[in-house]
């Protein structure tokens, strides 16, 4: 089974 | 104040088409060197960064930073209006309740002159600082968008593993399974057929179908298509512009 990373993991938001 | 006038309508609709499907709403911030766009999807997986620079107009003025609140729907019901070949001109005021984007037929005896109601949108934005990547390809765009469609109709992952031979891209599906694969070459005639593999360690990424198959929306603007891969990192598909660039980041799937 496979789960859907989110960008908000990866880029800090300003 | 902002204008811009392109000498082909067809850019702006093909970027429209590109990125509609991804984001309903989002602000062009005009400045002196173009126009740029950035925006996430709702599921927060996708992220659309573009780059129409000043280059890609005819004739380009924004004296001051302009930003238009747009939803990308009305935008282009009204875009569709014109024929590709037309001149498409926007203009705004400095604090803008609306665009105006007026078409022109080469001959001048046609103007469509059309308004867009602004909207004021949160500006979402996420800091983006050079990535390192571990894979890079680039190859024809519209060979990626068939690959895609094709893997897209048995799985709702894509997986992308590239060796020093060859990029890979597989789906497995519950009822079968199917697989890409492609070797580097150079087409001397045509370099844009060609496919390139630079890879500095394997990559063995999986995506979500469905948003990889809006990111090949972007194929009518360029011949080719880039990607980077990096182990457990969004991943960046671009598409050239002739000044600028769409780009699309896209957050992998991981085992559980």
């Amino acid at each position: 089974n496979v789960s859907q990373a989110s960008l908000i993991e990866f880029f800090l938001k300003n | 104040m902002l204008e811009g006038k392109f000498e082909e309508s067809s850019l702006m609709k093909k970027v429209v088409d590109a990125i509609k499907d991804s984001v309903k709403l989002c602000n062009f911030n005009c400045t002196e060197h173009g126009v740029t766009v950035q925006a996430v999807d709702d599921s927060r997986v996708l992220l659309i960064s573009l780059l129409i620079g000043e280059a890609s107009f005819e004739e380009y003025r924004c004296d001051r930073n302009i930003t238009l609140g747009i939803d990308l729907e009305s935008f282009n019901k009204i875009i569709k209006n014109g024929n590709s070949s037309d001149f498409l001109t926007l203009i705004a005021e400095d604090s803008p309740d609306n665009v105006l984007i007026i078409f022109e037929d080469k001959k001048k005896d046609r103007v469509s002159e059309y308004s867009l109601k602004l909207m004021d949108l949160d500006s979402d934005f996420l800091q983006i600082d050079d990535m390192e990547f571990d894979a890079t390809i680039t190859m024809p765009s519209s060979e990626f968008a068939k690959i895609t469609r094709d893997l897209k109709t048995l799985s709702e992952s894509l997986q992308i593993i590239v060796t020093k031979e060859n990029v890979k891209f597989s789906s497995d599906g519950d009822f079968g399974t199917g697989n890409v694969v492609l070797k580097g070459f150079v087409d001397m005639d045509k370099p844009d057929e060609s496919i390139k593999i630079d890879m500095a360690r394997p990559i063995n990424l999986t995506f979500g179908a469905k948003y990889i198959a809006d990111i090949v929306k972007g194929t009518s603007l360029s011949e080719s298509v880039t990607i980077k891969l990096a182990d457990k990192s969004p991943a960046l598909f671009e598409y050239k512009l002739p000044s600028g660039f769409l780009r699309f980041y896209l957050a992998p799937k991981f085992d559980e």
